[in-house]
């Protein structure tokens, strides 16, 4: 799964997700990813792109839950990102990973895995790329 | 504002599995995208702009399971999904089940943009592609060795009843 979110001069959030789903799938099985809301989601606030088991994005709708905590309980990004991919999607037992970004230029890139394929590129214009946890 | 990018190109990663060239062609397409979608960014367009111009590297790279080197279902297909959202408007749009567009994400757009609907499905998101001068392809594009013989790796596990034994061929990853 690929994703991307971004936050134009204009402080308009936009967020997109393109994956060829899970090996071996079977029965038209559709996970998160083309699901709004669950594996890719903006509004004004906050912009999230998912990957992972999609099963359990989909249960919990992660991508607006991250959107939700930023917008209306004004949680900071990070910590609402955390929270639905550290805490909430592994108590289910899912794994995986999402990128999120809010309008004041937070990002915030959670993941339970050994590593999520990842770069960014800061208000410093400095483009970084990434893969494991400890880089 | 300043504008910002973050790009991700799945959470599966094994590190036991990397090799010193796979990782340096990651990286290297990860830099791409990254780069792709900033300059768009940079020169001034919408934030959807840089989304699907940063998708669109990923999905035409073989190391990433999305558009050319998507994993492969149980029946030997390659099948697409995408999705994409505007959060100044509120609008989206979403593919799913597709076998023969290049680059979902510029179908997912397409619907968003060109239709009064969110999400379409299979045949019929192929058939609004040709009518709307989607690129589309023969199925084979997507193909790559390293993700065929993987679904043969889970097709030998599942009969040996002992699927999820290698992580990278594991079942809920994309």
């Amino acid at each position: 799964t690929v994703g991307a979110v971004a936050l134009d001069r204009s402080g308009h959030l936009a967020a997109g997700t393109s994956t060829g789903g899970m090996t071996n799938k079977r029965f038209g099985r559709i996970g998160d990813s083309p699901v709004i809301g669950a594996g890719t989601y903006a509004d004004a606030n906050c912009a999230v792109s998912g990957t992972g088991w999609g099963e359990y994005y989909l249960r919990t709708v992660a991508a607006h839950s991250i959107c939700m905590r930023v917008g209306l309980l004004k949680q900071p990004l990070a910590e609402a990102a955390a929270q639905v991919i550290n805490k909430d999607i592994p108590k289910l037992g899912g794994d995986g990973g999402a990128i999120a970004l809010a309008a004041d230029g937070s990002m915030a890139m959670p993941f339970n895995t050994d590593g999520m394929f990842r770069a960014w590129v800061g208000a410093d214009g400095v483009a970084h790329v990434a893969i494991y946890a400890d880089e | 504002t300043r504008p910002v990018l973050v790009i991700h190109g799945g959470a599966g990663v094994v590190r036991s599995d990397m090799t010193a060239t796979i990782e340096a062609d990651v990286r290297a397409a990860l830099l791409k995208a990254v780069n792709a979608g900033y300059a768009e960014l940079k020169s001034g367009k919408p934030a959807l702009d840089a989304v699907t111009a940063a998708i669109t590297v990923l999905e035409d790279d073989p190391n990433f399971n999305a558009g050319k080197g998507a994993v492969f279902t149980h029946d030997g297909h390659n099948e697409l999904d995408s999705a994409i959202m505007d959060g100044s408007t509120l609008k989206a749009g979403a593919i799913a089940g597709v076998r023969t567009v290049r680059n979902p994400i510029l179908l997912a757009r397409s619907v968003m943009e060109k239709s009064p609907h969110v999400m379409m499905a299979g045949r019929g998101a192929e058939d609004f592609a040709k009518a709307n001068g989607i690129t589309l392809v023969e199925p084979a594009y997507f193909r790559t060795e390293r993700r065929w013989q993987q679904l043969q790796k889970a097709l030998a596990e599942e009969k040996a009843g002992v699927a999820h034994a290698d992580p990278e061929t594991a079942k809920h990853f994309g």
